[in-house]
């Protein structure tokens, strides 16, 4: 499944976090004001990190980071 | 499946509880005020934890730990 | 598949029940008010016992022990 | 595929019945007043008897014993 | 697939008809009144006969025995 | 996949027909009013015929055999 | 899957169509008014024809042949 | 999956084309008035060609040749 | 999955395009109006593609080719 | 999967990408005003890219190039 | 699955990032204004990102960049 972040400033950042026994950041991806960013969960990536003004859509539902 | 959870106040704890016959933390991830973590279920995690003020999303519904 | 408790008062006891021939408690975890458990079932867990005031949220819908 | 069932009074019986070709009870869980149960059906327990007064809930929706 | 069979009166027979070539009954178990039994289909049942007052869900709907 | 039937009348009949290349009755179950047949489709059932006055759910919708 | 047919009159047929290579009916099943059959398509009928007065229930809707 | 032609005048013809490289009709099945048939798609028949008057449902819907 | 086309004139044609590396017309079949064609896509047709007035039905909804 | 794409002028452009570490156009397909494609995802193609106005079908909803 | 980006200006960018242990750009695709990229996850591709004022359509939903 992917999830769908749109930010709604500069410098917002999606950080993958690692899948298996440890738990790391192997990517931060930086967003500019309205760009998208549609990421999946992958064989690397069993959780994401957003940091930022954003607005999230999954299939539970849509959240704003910041309201 | 995963869930989605927003940090409402500093210092939101979100513990990763082991999968198998011994049930431990493996992981401890602190998120700030505005902060989301999506996270998996996975080989490593059959049970999330979650400490502090915060808005958790999942399948069967949304639910805030301080309400 | 998953579950949500939300624990609300301080105390709160989920307990996994072991999957298999026997059934007997392998671990118990406690809550504190506020706190939630997302719990999956498991290899070793196919049944959970919820002691306390909790408010639980599954796929046939929500329900609190002590309403 | 799992149920629900909350005790609705004291000595509500949770009664585990054998797959395979001999039907006999396997397990007899205890629940008092407000706890809640949430049993599997698997290789070991394909039916599920209920003793007591309490609520159920399961995919095809929500019943009570007593009413 | 499972049913929900709450028994209505004391007596309430659920019967298991044998899966295969031949159709015998391999078990009945007797309900008293206010006692839920949740059934499965299985490797040895693959009919289910219901004798006395009782209320049925399963997951074409709901009906009693008696109305 | 199973059907439900309940008997309206005594003597309902319900017939389990021959799954392959021939088509022959393998049995006949007698239902007596208000008694409920729960049966599913099998590795010796690929269909079912119904005599007699009878109320009958299927994930199709519900039908009775005398309106 | 399977479809649901009930006769509306006497001397309704149920035919099979052969599935493979060639089409031919293998069976002809004769329905009396009231009387209900339950079909499934199998390894040997990928095909299935109505004569006579019926109503018909499938997972596309519900259908009369006379009206 | 299947469809459901109904006929609505005689001489409804139901056309199986071949499955594969090549496209031919390899089986031509006339209904008359008020016939239905209940036909899937299979290892043989990819398409299917409807002539004449009829009603058809399928997953997508319901429409009639004439109107 | 398959794709339901009613010609709305005559001469409709129904071109079945290859699956591959390579992308030509394998077959085309013309309808008169009033006839229906339900055609799946398959080991050689991935594609389809429709000249002339038609009425067509998908599971993405129901259009028309000249409305 | 596949999308349904209706021309609303002449000379609209359905192109194929590959799918694989390269991304290059592997066919480029016309339609004329009132054409109809509808075409697969396929292991030769993993993006479709549309020239022209058009109306577009999927799964998620219908859009238009021009609007 | 896939998902559906619309441009609303010339020069969108939808960029594809590889899948695996490391998170590059392997791929850029222009789009102009009206053009529509219908676009799939793949072996290589596990994350998208849009630059410009687009309009994206997937299955939690439509957003836009700029709104
Ligand atoms: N490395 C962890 C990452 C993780 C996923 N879900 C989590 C929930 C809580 C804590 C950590 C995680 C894992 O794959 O399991
Ligand atoms: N180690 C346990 C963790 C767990 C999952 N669900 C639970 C419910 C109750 C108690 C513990 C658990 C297991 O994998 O099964
Ligand atoms: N050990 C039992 C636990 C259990 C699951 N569901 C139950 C229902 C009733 C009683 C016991 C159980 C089993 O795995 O089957
Ligand atoms: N031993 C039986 C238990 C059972 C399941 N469903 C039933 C319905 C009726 C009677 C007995 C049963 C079995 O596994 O099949
Ligand atoms: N022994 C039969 C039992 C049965 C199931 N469904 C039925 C319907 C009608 C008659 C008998 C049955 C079988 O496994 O097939
Ligand atoms: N022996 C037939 C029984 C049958 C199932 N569905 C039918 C429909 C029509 C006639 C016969 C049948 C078969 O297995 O295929
Ligand atoms: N023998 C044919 C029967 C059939 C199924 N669906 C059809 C549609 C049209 C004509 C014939 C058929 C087959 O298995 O394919
Ligand atoms: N022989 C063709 C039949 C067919 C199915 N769908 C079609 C659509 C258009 C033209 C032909 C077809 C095939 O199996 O693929
Ligand atoms: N030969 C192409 C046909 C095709 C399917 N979908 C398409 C979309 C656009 C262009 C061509 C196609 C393929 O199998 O992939
Ligand atoms: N060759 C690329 C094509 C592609 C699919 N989805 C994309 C999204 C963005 C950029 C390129 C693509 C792939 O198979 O993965
Ligand atoms: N290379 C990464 C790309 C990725 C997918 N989802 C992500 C979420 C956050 C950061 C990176 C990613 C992966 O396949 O896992």
């Amino acid at each position: 499944d992917y999830v769908v972040i749109k930010a709604l400033e500069n410098g917002v950042t999606i950080i993958g976090l690692t899948r298996g026994g440890a738990t790391k950041f192997h990517h931060s991806e930086k967003l500019d004001k309205g760009e998208i960013m549609i990421a999946q969960f992958t064989e690397h990536t069993s959780a994401i990190k957003i940091r930022g003004r954003a607005d999230l859509m999954t299939k539970h539902g849509r959240i704003r980071t910041d309201e």
